[in-house]
């Protein structure tokens, strides 16, 4: 059956206009300077017409960051609906660059476009990676740190996405902790 | 009600080729 023109160009919408930044470690330059907006997207096609366009993570330079926040949300501690939030945290092992971390990353974004944790999709903000020589990172980051029932359903769902082992966990950390840290230990707030 | 995708669903849209 054919269907109508309009209805082929129909895209699927998804619930949320998403911004994807890049950053890439300057040490001549500000923090700001260095992170830069690359493009918004708010369908599933326009979704992978960017993803399939740009470098996984797998193959950024040391130093370089990709952060998804849904669009109006800057990809930092200090906007407004970041600073009372803090985020899920996986870290990787070097050897895990090449088997596992793209993977990860692409479920992680499935997870925030798709709205896969249910009415607690709202509580999203985004998702970071972080390329580091010392081992890779992988967070998602929520709205507020207090609201538990929230935090600890989507670190559920999360865990279970990535397909993690009973065995792993996975720690919460709120931002002003992170944020006032004194040593490179910061409080976790919350396990799953 | 919200749009919700499951990631079956996600992917499926991979290498599709754009429509103009």
């Amino acid at each position: 059956q054919e269907l109508p023109l309009g209805e082929i160009l129909d895209k699927y919408p998804l619930q949320n206009r998403w911004a994807l930044w890049f950053f890439k470690n300057d040490k001549n330059r500000m923090w700001q300077a260095n992170l830069r907006l690359v493009t918004r997207f708010s369908t599933v096609e326009d979704f992978w017409a960017l993803y399939d366009h740009i470098k996984p993570a797998s193959k950024l330079s040391c130093g370089c960051d990709y952060s998804l926040f849904k669009d109006g949300i800057e990809p930092m501690w200090e906007d407004t609906q970041n600073k009372r939030g803090g985020r899920w945290l996986i870290t990787l092992a070097k050897q895990q660059r090449h088997s596992k971390l793209d993977c990860f990353w692409l479920d992680t974004l499935l997870c925030l476009i798709g709205e896969m944790f249910g009415d607690y999709s709202d509580e999203l903000c985004g998702a970071v990676i972080n390329i580091r020589s010392k081992g890779d990172k992988i967070a998602i980051w929520t709205r507020e740190a207090e609201n538990q029932e929230a935090v600890t359903h989507i670190g559920r769902v999360y865990k279970e996405r990535l397909g993690l082992s009973q065995e792993v966990t996975i720690g919460y950390q709120a931002h002003a902790d992170t944020a006032t840290k004194s040593n490179s230990l910061t409080k976790t707030k919350f396990v799953v | 009600g919200k749009k919700q995708y499951d990631r079956e669903f996600l992917l499926d849209f991979q290498f599709m080729p754009a429509c103009i």
